[in-house]
C-alpha cells in the first residue's frame, strides 16, 4: 500500500523519507559511530528553506477561505519549525561533542519531524483541494432534487441546461482526482463511480421525459409508475455521489509512521 | 500560494535530503 495519498506528495517526499529510513536503521544497529562531521551548512540550508515555507504556509493560511485549512495549516507549520529548532540545537551540540549519542538521537527526529511536518502542511493542501471537489458533488447532488419539480418540456430543457455545467465540471474533477491518487483501489472506485453518472445522465433525462409526457398525456395513465422510475434514477445518481464523496476523503496515509 | 507552497516544500525535502545524506555518510563510514 503505498505511504502517499499523491503523486504530487509522493514524488516530493518518497525520496527523503527512504533515506531517513536508512538512516534509522543505520542509527539502531550502529554502537559507537564515528565523529559526527560539522553539520552546521545543511542544517542552515534545511532551517532557510522551512524560513521560506513557514512564511508562504502562513500567508496562505490567512488568505483561504476554507476553515479547516486554517486550523490545520498552523499546527503543521509549527512541527516544521520545531523540529528545525531542534535540528539546529543538535547540530550544534555536535560540534562540541561530535560523538554525542543523544544529539544523534534529536538529529535524526528533527529529520522525521520534517518530514511528518511538511507531510501534514502538503496532506492539508490537499484535503482543501478534495473539498472543492466535494462542494461541487454536492451542488449537483442538490440540483437532481429539482427534477421532481420539472412537469413540462421547457422546463426539462431548463434543467438539463443547468445540470450540465455542474455534472461537466465534477467528472473532470474527479477524474483530474483519481488519476493523482497512488492508491489503485481508490483510483478504481472513482472511475467506476463516474462512469455509471455518466450512464445515469441519460436515463435520468428520459425519465423525466416520460414523467413529462405521462404528465401532460390525457388520462396521466403509469404517472406513479414514471414518477418513482424518476425518483429512482435520481437516487442511484444521488448515491452514486455520495460514494465518490466517500471515497474523495479515503487517505492511505498515516503520518504517524514519522513519528 | 498552494503552487509556491509546493514549490518551497519541493526545497526543503531536498535540502533535507542532503542533510540526511551527511548523516548517513558518516554512519556507513
Amino acid at each position: 500500500m503505498p505511504v502517499f495519498h499523491t503523486k504530487l506528495i509522493e514524488s516530493i517526499l518518497d525520496p527523503v523519507a527512504q533515506q531517513i529510513s536508512q538512516l534509522v536503521i543505520l542509527h539502531e544497529q550502529a554502537e559507537d559511530g564515528a565523529a559526527m562531521p560539522d553539520l552546521t551548512q545543511p542544517v542552515s540550508a534545511v532551517a532557510k528553506a522551512v524560513g521560506n515555507l513557514v512564511q508562504v504556509g502562513r500567508q496562505t493560511s490567512a488568505t483561504s477561505t476554507d476553515k479547516v485549512l486554517q486550523e490545520e495549516m498552523p499546527v503543521a507549520l509549527d512541527r516544521v519549525e520545531n523540529a528545525s529548532i531542534s535540528l539546529i540545537q543538535a547540530a550544534k551540540t555536535l560540534r562540541q561533542e561530535p560523538l554525542s549519542r543523544s544529539a544523534r538521537d534529536i538529529l535524526i527526529n528533527g529529520a522525521r519531524g520534517i518530514l511528518g511536518g511538511t507531510s501534514a502542511l502538503l496532506l492539508s493542501l490537499d484535503q482543501a483541494e478534495v473539498r472543492k471537489i466535494i462542494r461541487i458533488c454536492k451542488g449537483v447532488q442538490e440540483y437532481l432534487a429539482v427534477a421532481e419539480v420539472v412537469e413540462g418540456m421547457e422546463d426539462l430543457i431548463v434543467y438539463v441546461k443547468n445540470l450540465t455545467p455542474g455534472m461537466t465540471q465534477m467528472v473532470k474533477m474527479v477524474d483530474g482526482r483519481q488519476a493523482e491518487l497512488t492508491h489503485q483501489v481508490h483510483r478504481n472506485m472513482l472511475i467506476a463511480s463516474k462512469d455509471k453518472i455518466k450512464n445515469l445522465l441519460p436515463v435520468l433525462i428520459s425519465s423525466i421525459k416520460i414523467f413529462v409526457t405521462t404528465i401532460q398525456s390525457p388520462g396521466k395513465r403509469g404517472l406513479d409508475e414514471a414518477a418513482s422510475n424518476r425518483l429512482y434514477v435520481v437516487s442511484q445518481m444521488y448515491l452514486e455521489i455520495e460514494e465518490i464523496i466517500r471515497v474523495l476523503q479515503l487517505t492511505t496515509y498515516d503520518e504517524d509512521d514519522w513519528n | 500560494n498552494v503552487a509556491e507552497m509546493v514549490k518551497q516544500a519541493k526545497v526543503l525535502a531536498q535540502a533535507t535530503s542532503q542533510l540526511v545524506n551527511a548523516i548517513k555518510l558518516e554512519a556507513e563510514g
